[in-house]
């Protein structure tokens, strides 16, 4: 994969591969912690728990590693070019984008370097720049309704301020121009004043 | 319609329909879904004072109105399929729990999936016509995750062939059921069978809280709503204290477990059945990640469209905030987090529905495999969604922060995620510890802690005692 990194010819199979690299490392970790602990002569549950830091951090590895890889094998399945084209530009910043915010963890197991991390770090810029044109089109498919959304500004439209202004006028407060609390409380209290 | 989002459409490059049909599954799905959505959202007895605008107890009210007119237009349109009444329901309630929501989600698969065909007969009919309203109490106030740690007795009287219930100590008072505090009639609760002297551990009663005309609760019964909460407004969720609370021996659920009329105990195939319904709803909330962030990432993207702010370049008009890179670095991740979930989603479903036709066809083998699934993918799901929902609230700036948006509705309504069904760094190692535990002792060699050889045979999968399967 490091290589695939320094030569920016980085892909979704090669990202998987990473990452189960990762797992395989964050699990060790946890298991030597643990037998670590045992060698302390701890009891089993006692090791357990100092290492449970370990072990989620293990279990959250192999948990991004599950998504990865169901998503490439998702892509397999999709026939359309163009559709392929823009959801491996998805799953590839999914999945780099994972590598670079864990990215201590994959430089600790020796996976990458700090080159080769700066490097992954550029190339999700440039899936940035590949998403941009498909953005607003790649939202449009998950075909949420307006009324089922009830977002304002995520109006399928983009009229939002006109709704923005819309909406605070049904605010109750606006029910009447003068709130009853300017007579119960602040006139009296100017006129103690 | 806006001109930079008019704009933003003319500048995609593949089919958006295409895409949308592979989200929904097949080109049925979708056109499927957009008529239950046309049905629903053009149908007046659903129209509603926005939530936004009304205190809890309206909130409350409005919500029990929609379902119950829910519960005959499902009827009126003969929709059974579960698909389609999901569709439905996320329609009457926009992705909002509702005070039913146990009732359909929990109380009735828990009567599918852990009654024997005696009480299907005596309980599922009166459910499926709401004279038995239900909900699932498990959680009690002092424990949560940890479900061996529950405190509710349920102790079989031989004499009068029934069990008693009671919740011993304060911290056993059945505490958050979705639909406790004032909905329902009845609930399936969770309580440790005590029977010939000797404790079972936990198994499911069905225990009438409400008496079904009059809904005053029964003797013995102390019920309500635990009040205000961050989100869930519609939703009455309660607490419920039993104080002798006798019910009939043929009250606990016996299709697994059963007690004999003499007292003696059948223990089930696998203990981790009585959990199935829990199981259940971490699979489902997998897919529910990716509905809150796929809602999330449209608002704030087709926002951040529309949206002009700063300059770029001196003296030139003001940009779409989405051309900012830090703005799309906040959120294409997000957007890709939204369709890499709901794939996992998808899987998560089929995964569910496999194992568990295994289940029901006398083979508990994959139980294990579904329960580590299962609560991995929930708690990482819910974790990743809960902070990227924020992220997206706050990469709309001011907007964001209005109701308006629905980013802070988004929210609240999808953080309890990550503690309900199981708090998800408990649920993280749950999956560390469960059936599939693995022990790597060197670069190639990996050894497990249970009775199972592995051995690598690439990166990507391993073999199980002869058997290759993948990492997962």
């Amino acid at each position: 994969f490091s290589d695939l990194v320094t030569r920016r010819i980085v892909t979704v199979a090669s990202v998987l591969m990473c990452s189960c690299g990762l797992c395989f490392s964050l699990v060790e970790l946890a298991a030597t912690s643990i037998q670590q602990e045992l060698q302390l002569r701890r009891s089993q549950e006692d090791a357990w728990n100092s290492s449970a830091i370990d072990l989620v951090r293990a279990s959250d590895a192999h948990c991004h590693y599950v998504v990865v890889k169901l998503f490439a094998d998702k892509l397999r399945q999709v026939e359309d070019p163009a559709v392929t084209s823009v959801l491996s530009t998805l799953a590839l910043l999914y999945s780099l984008h994972g590598i670079a915010s864990n990215s201590g963890d994959f430089l600790k197991a020796g996976l990458l370097s700090v080159p080769q991390a700066l490097q992954v770090s550029a190339h999700i810029k440039e899936l940035l720049i590949q998403l941009r044109p498909n953005a607003v089109a790649l939202v449009d498919a998950f075909d949420l309704n307006d009324k089922r959304l009830n977002s304002v500004l995520g109006r399928y439209d983009g009229n939002v301020y006109e709704h923005l202004f819309e909406w605070a006028r049904h605010s109750p407060l606006n029910a009447s121009e003068v709130h009853e609390s300017f007579h119960k409380y602040l006139k009296p209290l100017r006129s103690k004043l | 319609m806006n001109p930079d989002i008019v704009k933003e459409r003319q500048n995609a490059t593949f089919n958006v329909e295409k895409l949308t049909n592979i989200l929904d599954g097949s080109t049925e799905k979708t056109r499927r879904r957009r008529e239950i959505e046309s049905m629903v959202l053009n149908d007046p007895d659903f129209q509603e004072q926005d939530p936004n605008f009304l205190s809890r107890s309206e909130r409350y009210d409005q919500a029990v109105r929609k379902s119950a007119q829910m519960i005959l237009k499902l009827r009126e349109f003969g929709i059974s399929d579960p698909d389609e009444i999901y569709y439905y329901k996320n329609c009457v309630h926009p992705d909002r729990p509702e005070p039913l929501d146990l009732h359909l989600g929990m109380f009735l698969p828990t009567l599918l999936n852990q009654a024997t065909p005696e009480q299907m007969d005596r309980f599922f009919t009166p459910a499926w016509n709401l004279q038995i309203i239900g909900t699932y109490a498990q959680t009690e106030m002092g424990h949560g995750t940890h479900l061996r740690g529950l405190e509710t007795t349920a102790t079989f009287d031989p004499a009068t062939q029934e069990f008693v219930l009671n919740s011993p100590t304060i911290s056993s008072i059945k505490w958050w059921p979705g639909g406790l505090g004032k909905t329902s009639n009845h609930a399936i609760v969770l309580a440790q069978l005590h029977t010939q002297g000797n404790c079972h551990g936990l198994h499911a009663f069905i225990v009438p809280i409400r008496d079904m005309d009059t809904h005053v609760p029964l003797p013995g019964i102390v019920v309500g709503d635990i009040g205000p909460k961050f989100g869930f407004s519609e939703v009455d969720n309660g607490f419920l204290k039993l104080e002798n609370v006798r019910i009939p021996l043929d009250n606990m659920l016996m299709k697994y477990a059963k007690v004999e009329p003499d007292g003696t105990y059948v223990k089930p195939p696998s203990a981790k059945l009585t959990y199935g319904t829990m199981v259940f709803i971490r699979s489902m909330i997998v897919g529910q990640s990716a509905l809150a962030l796929a809602k999330s990432c449209t608002i704030a993207i087709r926002y951040s469209a529309v949206r002009h702010q700063s300059e770029l370049k001196p003296g030139e008009p003001e940009p779409q905030i989405l051309n900012f890179q830090t703005q799309q670095h906040k959120l294409f991740p997000v957007l890709a987090t939204a369709y890499a979930f709901t794939f996992v989603g998808q899987y998560m479903k089929q995964t569910y529905n496999r194992i568990s036709g295994d289940i029901h066809a006398g083979d508990y083998s994959g139980l294990p495999e579904l329960h580590a699934l299962s609560a991995g993918l929930k708690a990482f799901t819910t974790w990743a969604a809960n902070g990227a929902i924020e992220v997206c609230r706050m990469s709309c700036g001011g907007h964001g922060y209005s109701r308006s948006s629905a980013l802070p509705d988004i929210y609240v309504e999808f953080t309890p995620t990550c503690t309900y069904e199981g708090e998800n760094t408990v649920m993280m190692l749950q999956t560390a510890s469960g059936p599939q535990q693995i022990m790597v002792s060197g670069p190639q060699q990996i050894m497990v802690s249970g009775p199972q050889q592995i051995m690598v045979s690439g990166p990507q999968q391993i073999m199980v005692s002869g058997r290759q399967v993948n990492l997962c």
